[in-house]
């Protein structure tokens, strides 16, 4: 059960993730 | 040896650390010179998520009583923050012009931002949760200076009810913790202690008992027993002492070596 602050800190860095593989034109397809 | 001190913090940061750092590499090695894609709606989404955690970052911050915590938060939530509105910047730039290099330089700064505010944010939070383990150890080391006042069974049964709530509440959250840390060294010494602890805790109260018994019928041995619950009591808090000295330990260079 972690604390709003980790769900919201894990939310951040999936997004972070994802726009850097959007940067290196990796991902969204 | 793990760079990351717990496995939540791990879990968190470690895939994007890696992604920003291929990143970096690409950008300096200019081999990123191709147009880059539109990247608004990825942008949008980051800023979404750090919006929702400013957010919760101030209501910590707001309802904590942890002075420290409300001192280190700011500034990673700043940080944060101005990393999301550096995206929004370069992503607009890019809009415009596909190969612009200063938005580009922004668009990695920015994203070197998010990971470093996001991991001194959750520093500054796991800091302020572990400090709440060590106030705990704190009040049962406290508790357990009690013993050398304690000289009827009246008084021995009041302690044990008093204490074992307490011990109880943080030999969980040591262990708790134990699970959580990456440092095996670490985890090795919370054990060890929680599993000395286990054993000196009845061999404590026993040795209280037999002070008692030996001090009411007025026994010459009542000095030894005295000596013998001394070094007990003092053995028990030699333990905390080292579990609260461990869980201070946020790298596995810092003291690895007992």
């Amino acid at each position: 059960d972690a604390p709003e602050m980790v769900r919201q800190a894990r939310s951040v860095a999936q997004a972070s993730s994802t726009l850097v593989s959007a940067i290196k034109g990796e991902a969204m397809e | 040896m793990p760079v990351f001190h717990t496995k939540t913090i791990e879990s968190i940061l470690e895939p994007v650390a890696q992604q920003v750092s291929r990143l970096v590499i690409l950008h300096e090695e200019a081999e990123d010179g191709n147009a880059m894609p539109d990247l608004s709606q990825s942008v949008a989404t980051v800023k979404h998520a750090v919006d929702n955690l400013i957010q919760i970052g101030y209501e910590t911050v707001n309802t904590s009583d942890d002075s420290i915590l409300k001192q280190d938060m700011p500034p990673a939530l700043q940080r944060v923050e101005e990393a999301a509105t550096s995206l929004l910047e370069a992503s607009n730039m890019l809009k415009e012009d596909p190969f612009f290099a200063p938005a580009r330089k922004k668009l990695i700064n920015g994203s070197r931002g998010i990971l470093q505010g996001t991991s001194a944010l959750l520093l500054a939070f796991d800091e302020s949760e572990v400090r709440k383990i060590i106030a705990q150890c704190r009040r049962v080391l406290e508790y357990i200076g009690i013993t050398e006042v304690i000289e009827s069974m009246d008084d021995l049964v009041t302690f044990v009810k008093n204490i074992s709530p307490g011990l109880t509440r943080m030999t969980k959250q040591v262990d708790d913790r134990e699970k959580e840390l990456t440092h095996q060294v670490h985890k090795d010494i919370l054990l060890r202690c929680l599993e000395e602890i286990k054993v000196l805790t009845p061999v404590l109260i026993s040795g209280i008992k037999t002070y008692i018994q030996l001090l009411s019928s007025n026994s010459p041995s009542s000095a030894d027993a005295k000596n013998n619950r001394d070094h007990t009591c003092k053995a028990l808090g030699v333990e905390i002492e080292e579990i609260i000295r461990v869980l201070q330990l946020t790298s596995a260079g810092e003291d690895d070596i007992e």
